[in-house]
């Protein structure tokens, strides 16, 4: 931007505006977004510093190996479950939004439920996880086991269940809104009532994910 | 790699600070709250082609290819990015997920004539 003989300062200016503009471009061009994302709905900030925690924990450091992977994309994903449609078991909706030609491979997936639980009662649940067929599924419909888990609770508290493999085939597909159902069984009580006790403390996934984007070569150095 | 000052025109980088509240995007990213997004900008004459490059070697050997090729004295080679670094990343998509992510050669951190 030539600087007008009479405005010194209109160059920084002009200056500002276009490496604000290239700075625009340049982020959403590597984060592959076709413009900025217009945010749905704001999550509580306490909610998202609880999440944080989270990944930090289980966000392990790259081996020597992993980094000679350096063409792949690493990321971790925290998901914030919305309320699914499953009156009985607990139904929790996740929303992804990934490219069809975005080659996802999930290293780990945590799911976090804040089980609201009488201070001096020990429960011990045993949890059955599906992940739920097409729209709008109910309870009992077309679903696939993922796993089923011992989960013993003393009082109120957040606990951590492992998604894999199953998990892997759900992001290898078309699949933008992941659906699971929560089932739980023995005297240890309702894990929908549990959990929807707190809604406040919203239950959320973490994910660790490597993404080859297409076309890429992986040279093995 | 020189960074950019009043008195030179030589080849060199020059700093600038994003701050992601300058452009309203601090609702979206998380963090970092900005970045530098460095440019390369200046002269390469002849006699400073391949400089500073990765190893001292580089540049004798583009001067010695010049030398031997009588190439024009009016020739340029260009003041690009010899070095650069990964920015991490965090930030809400579009449906309110909380994504982390480092993106490659992201910032320029060293210039130099190619």
């Amino acid at each position: 931007a030539a600087a007008e003989p009479r405005c010194p300062t209109c160059a920084a200016a002009a200056e500002r505006r276009l490496l604000e503009e290239a700075a625009k471009r340049q982020l959403l061009e590597k984060l592959r977004l076709r413009e900025r994302p217009k945010l749905i709905h704001a999550v509580p900030r306490a909610a998202v510093a609880r999440a944080l925690r989270r990944l930090q924990v289980g966000g392990a450091r790259r081996g020597p190996e992993e980094e000679e992977e350096e063409e792949e994309r690493s990321y971790e994903i925290i998901s914030f479950a919305e309320p699914g449609g499953s009156p009985s078991a607990l139904g929790l909706r996740f929303q992804f939004s990934h490219t069809q030609d975005q080659d996802i491979h999930i290293l780990q997936a945590q799911l976090w439920l804040y089980l609201r639980v009488p201070q001096d009662l020990v429960t011990s649940l045993t949890l059955r996880i599906f992940l739920a067929g097409g729209a709008g599924e109910v309870a009992g419909g077309n679903r696939t086991l993922l796993s089923e888990q011992q989960l013993s609770a003393r009082g109120s508290g957040w606990h951590s269940l492992t998604l894999l493999p199953t998990l892997q085939r759900f992001f290898g597909g078309e699949g933008r809104t992941l659906r699971l159902e929560l089932e739980s069984h023995g005297a240890g009580g309702d894990i929908a009532a549990m959990v929807n006790a707190s809604w406040s403390h919203q239950p959320f996934l973490v994910a660790k994910a490597r993404l080859r984007e297409p076309g890429h070569r992986l040279g093995k150095r | 790699s020189l960074r950019c000052s009043q008195n030179s025109n030589l080849c060199c980088r020059r700093d600038y600070y994003v701050d992601f509240r300058d452009i309203g995007w601090n609702d979206w990213i998380i963090k970092p709250e900005g970045y530098q997004i460095n440019y390369c900008v200046g002269q390469c004459p002849l006699h400073v082609a391949g400089s500073p490059g990765m190893a001292s070697s580089f540049h004798t050997a583009v001067f010695n290819l010049v030398k031997a090729n009588n190439i024009q004295a009016s020739g340029h080679s260009c003041c690009v990015p010899t070095r650069r670094r990964p920015l991490s990343i965090l930030y809400f998509d579009r449906h309110s997920n909380i994504v982390k992510t480092d993106i490659p050669d992201m910032i320029v951190d060293a210039c130099g004539c190619s």
